[in-house]
């Protein structure tokens, strides 16, 4: 696969946990600092 | 005032210099990567913060890479549509010829690990939509592509060993990679190719991988590539972050059980971070279960619900998202949706941007908009609902796909099949 960054996906932190059978989202901000 | 702060909550203010971003501005560093133990800084390869910066490498090239997504779309469709009776031929949607990456400058995001003992530092693609982890290996038995940083040479590293074909990790490349292990001398050789006709081929092995000092994992499955061709422009490898039992997550789950987060900067002069473990997750973080793909156990399945656009709900039935269902994927660049759900959102995205000046479409982004001129433009938030109640509201990079100041385009695309 052509492998680049997904453009939705920019400055949220996405939680994956692969345990609890769950992906999280929460809004990190601009430059994800 | 009410209105206004309305007005506030549902739209994104951006100046539009923003989306072009100087090239030569600092790096500036995530603090999460920087204090948390298990935590790599996320860079974009051809950033101020990347350690791999080539000179040579071209200023990305967007219609290139909206092509090449539009490749790894259509092989995650056809792995995934197996019950489709037109099923789209492998050859025939990915007839891209595999080039020396050094070609093509995309923006990729790389993280930095150590391995082996002693440690060499490498940069490596990382990859929800992939499970196998492979770095290029000397001697190249057969071809190398360029890379910035020296290629891992397994024969001075006293933590490398070869896997037997015989063994079970061998007989669970299957899964990972979709071509069974092979033997050499009773030696495992695994084979990988990628939706564009990137190919890794080489030996499965264990090493020791190093993230930080005190995180240090001993006899990791991984591939050393002895043939390898592709888009991969100066990295080392990829770091496969699927939920195959080979994935790098699945592999370390008795430390970080198989937890791990990530932001992607939205600009080259930042880091982000790629964290294993639960260590910093915030608790503002809202969760949706995990839905099992048929035919895709290894990727993320996502259940949407609903999107709003400007603090709207679409008027879209369920089965549209549940019917074809979703998956969530780092290295898909352009978010696809089933078509009658992209229509509404491109309606109710164009409705809003109205005051705007509408240009042609680019690539495979069709509403587009010229904002020469401009300092600054409103756009609409976009939120997506999920199953369990989760809403997340995407970032305002998040929306819009900038070309060049007259080209700036809704940041979605629509997939031709209500069953994709």
């Amino acid at each position: 696969a052509a492998i680049f960054g997904n453009v939705q996906q920019q400055t949220l932190e996405v939680v994956y946990d692969g345990a609890a059978g769950r992906v999280g989202f929460a809004p990190n901000g601009w430059g994800c600092t | 005032a009410q209105e206004k702060q309305r007005r506030a909550i549902d739209s994104h203010t951006i100046q539009l210099s923003s989306l072009f971003p100087s090239s030569s501005s600092p790096c500036v560093l995530s603090t999460r990567a920087s204090s948390t133990k298990s935590s790599l800084h996320v860079t974009h390869r051809h950033g101020t913060c990347s350690r791999i910066t080539s000179a040579k490498a071209k200023s990305p090239d967007h219609a290139e890479i909206l092509r090449l997504d539009q490749a790894r779309v259509n092989s995650i469709h056809s792995k995934l549509s197996k019950k489709l009776t037109d099923r789209v031929r492998q050859s025939k949607s990915t007839d891209l010829p595999a080039k020396d990456g050094s070609t093509y400058g995309s923006g990729n995001f790389v993280v930095t690990l150590g391995i082996g003992t002693p440690k060499h530092d490498l940069s490596l693609i990382f990859d929800t939509g992939s499970d196998l982890t492979w770095i290029q290996c000397e001697p190249c038995v057969r071809t190398c592509y360029s890379q910035k940083e020296p290629i891992f040479n397994p024969s001075s590293s006293s933590s490398y060993h070869n896997v037997s074909c015989s063994s079970a990790e061998c007989s669970s490349l299957s899964s990972a990679t979709g071509n069974s292990g092979t033997c050499s001398a009773s030696n495992c050789v695994y084979g990988i190719q990628y939706g564009d006709q990137s190919f890794s081929v080489g030996f499965l092995a264990k090493e020791k991988f190093t993230l930080t000092a005190s995180n240090v994992f001993d006899g990791v499955n991984f591939g050393c590539g002895e043939n390898n061709q592709g888009l991969f422009t100066g990295v080392a490898g990829l770091l496969g972050l699927g939920r195959d039992k080979l994935s790098f997550p699945s592999q370390t789950a008795a430390t970080y059980n198989k937890i791990f987060s990530y932001c992607l900067p939205s600009s080259a002069s930042y880091t982000g971070h790629l964290t294993f473990g639960s260590a910093g997750v915030s608790r503002s973080v809202k969760f949706t279960p995990i839905s099992t793909i048929t035919d895709g156990t290894s990727f993320y399945g996502l259940d949407i619900v609903g999107i709003s656009v400007g603090g709207q709900k679409l008027a879209i039935p369920p089965t549209v998202f549940s019917t074809p269902g979703a998956l969530i994927d780092s290295g898909t660049v352009i978010s696809r949706l089933p078509p009658k759900a992209y229509a509404a959102l491109r309606g109710a995205f164009k409705a809003k941007m109205s005051q705007y000046k509408n240009t042609s479409a680019v690539s495979i982004l069709d509403t587009c908009y010229d904002l020469t001129g401009l300092k600054t433009v409103t756009i609409p938030t976009v939120s997506f609902y999920f199953n369990g109640g989760a809403v997340v509201q995407l970032g305002s990079k998040g929306v819009l796909y900038a070309f060049k100041m007259s080209q700036v385009c809704l940041a979605f695309a629509g997939n031709s099949d209500d069953n994709n």
